[in-house]
């Protein structure tokens, strides 16, 4: 899967998801990442995240709705991704998820939920400071 | 550091992030460019799990979703078990600029969006029926049927349902690859 966000110049959020979900799903299964608010979410008000991993715990948690309302709130964006994820552990510590956050400023961040072969998560980032796409990791919590 | 334009995605999908920032340094708009950015992950089949040929469902084919959303207006177009279609976020974006809707799924989403221009395409490739076939010859594992017969964690289907319910979602080893 990949969650996608944009801010232009001007401030604008777009946000995006594209996937093919889960190897031997039931026919008919859809995942969180076209639903809105959990996939991803955008408003230019605020900001935009992103969310990815396993689909069905996550799309009952609207994590990318939440860390985008935290970060209206004024929260920085990578505390309101792991407040979004820890939303998700408290009720499913063993789920397989993470997500990426930026707010209308261009500040980001990312969270995790840590398992047993997956510590970090790596994500990508373009910015004029940067000047090319950047891969960047982040801990899991 | 707060630095615009920004581009962010999941995953290390390099040749994602430069396709949505050069839409945008070529005068695109956000959307243009988490368009661009995505339909490009879904060209290279970034990670196997975007685009056409990967996670085969238990009937072997491969159905995608997709959404985008405007920051600036609220609009959203998603589409859900989209089948035969490669490019799905276009036909999410399909969905927000040609209809009143919000969200299509299914048979019906492929109607649209053939209706709207797209091409119909075998989904399929060798890897994923690879996939598909070392699947059913590992009876059908991993398995995300519960309270079934026969047990699914360890037979193929057809399944039937328990008349209790007893089995609850268990934890399953992660693969970093296979994700929504």
């Amino acid at each position: 899967t990949i969650g996608m966000i944009v801010i232009n110049q001007a401030g604008q959020v777009a946000a995006g998801t594209s996937t093919n979900g889960a190897s031997h799903k039931i026919p008919g299964r859809v995942g969180d990442s076209p639903i809105a608010g959990a996939g991803a979410y955008a408003d230019s008000t605020a900001g935009g995240a992103a969310a990815t991993g396993d689909g069905d715990i996550m799309m009952r948690f609207l994590p990318s709705y939440l860390a985008v309302e935290q970060m209206r709130a004024g929260v920085d964006p990578p505390t309101a991704c792991r407040t979004a994820i820890t939303r998700i552990k408290k009720h499913f510590p063993h789920f397989f998820g993470a997500i990426v956050c930026a707010n209308t400023t261009g500040s980001y961040g990312a969270a995790c939920n840590k398992l047993p072969g997956f510590s970090q998560f790596p994500f990508m980032v373009f910015n004029q400071k940067s000047n090319v796409p950047v891969k960047e990791m982040v801990d899991c919590v | 550091s707060a630095v615009l334009p920004l581009v962010i995605n999941t995953w290390p999908f390099q040749d994602a992030t430069a396709t949505a920032w050069s839409t945008l340094s070529s005068g695109g708009s956000a959307l243009d460019a988490v368009e661009k950015g995505c339909a490009q992950c879904e060209i290279l089949q970034c990670d196997g799990s975007v685009g056409y040929g990967g996670s085969p469902d238990e009937m072997g084919e491969t159905t995608l979703d997709a959404m985008i959303m405007n920051g600036d207006t609220m609009e959203v177009g998603a589409v859900g078990d989209l089948r035969r279609i490669k490019n799905a976020i276009g036909v999410a974006r399909a969905v927000m600029e040609r209809t009143k809707h919000t969200f299509l799924v299914g048979e019906s989403a492929s109607v649209f969006a053939e209706n709207m221009g797209f091409p119909v395409e075998d989904l399929s490739t060798n890897h994923s029926l690879d996939i598909f076939t070392k699947w059913l010859k590992d009876s059908c594992q991993p398995n995300y049927r519960q309270n079934v017969s026969p047990d699914p964690s360890k037979s193929c289907g057809p399944y039937k349902p328990h008349t209790m319910l007893q089995q609850r979602r268990r934890h399953q080893l992660i693969d970093i690859h296979a994700h929504d």
